[in-house]
């Protein structure tokens, strides 16, 4: 546990490339 | 007990509002289904399902129709839905209908053509929708919006 605060942003896929 | 009259599911709505057999624009059937999608505790997600699928048909009408909706609805609706059009998981859907690679050969003129105004259009009316300009710029830079 890093102790960082990650922020989830809720799941979505990637960008069509 | 069966669901109150009023509430049609979004489904009816929108195939009410881009139905191909309908002369002109429907203009009643749209507002409802962009309320409806404000109220639905899942609305805006399953809203933007249900115009992918309609923006990705063959038939220009109801392609065309359906960005109708969509842009209608973004001018409505509030932040939920401004949020999910802003996922790539829908902006990817648009980019299928411009993109070569995928529909982009058989999707109609007119249809490509409204799909990049309305992203453009967002990139300025909603600029803290931040993967719409991400999306722009990759349109951009593959050639498929003209400088």
């Amino acid at each position: 546990h890093n102790g960082k605060i990650e922020f989830h942003d809720d799941s979505d896929e990637d960008l069509l490339e | 007990m069966a669901a109150p009259p009023d509430a049609e599911s979004l489904e009816s709505r929108i195939n009410r509002a881009t139905n191909p057999l309908n002369r002109d624009t429907d203009w009643s059937s749209i507002h409802a289904f962009c309320d409806q999608l404000n109220n639905d505790l899942e609305g805006p997600q399953l809203a933007t399902r249900l115009l992918a699928h309609k923006i990705q048909s063959p038939q220009e009408w109801e392609a065309m129709q359906a960005l109708l909706v969509l842009e209608t609805c973004m001018k409505n609706c509030g932040k939920r839905f401004h949020s999910e059009v802003g996922k790539f998981r829908f902006l990817n859907e648009l980019i299928k209908v411009v993109s070569p690679k995928y529909l982009g050969s058989r999707s109609p003129e007119p249809v490509k053509k409204k799909v990049l105004e309305l992203i453009y259009s967002w990139t300025l009316g909603l600029p803290e929708e931040a993967k719409i300009s991400d999306a722009y710029q990759m349109l951009k830079k593959q050639g498929i919006i003209k400088q």
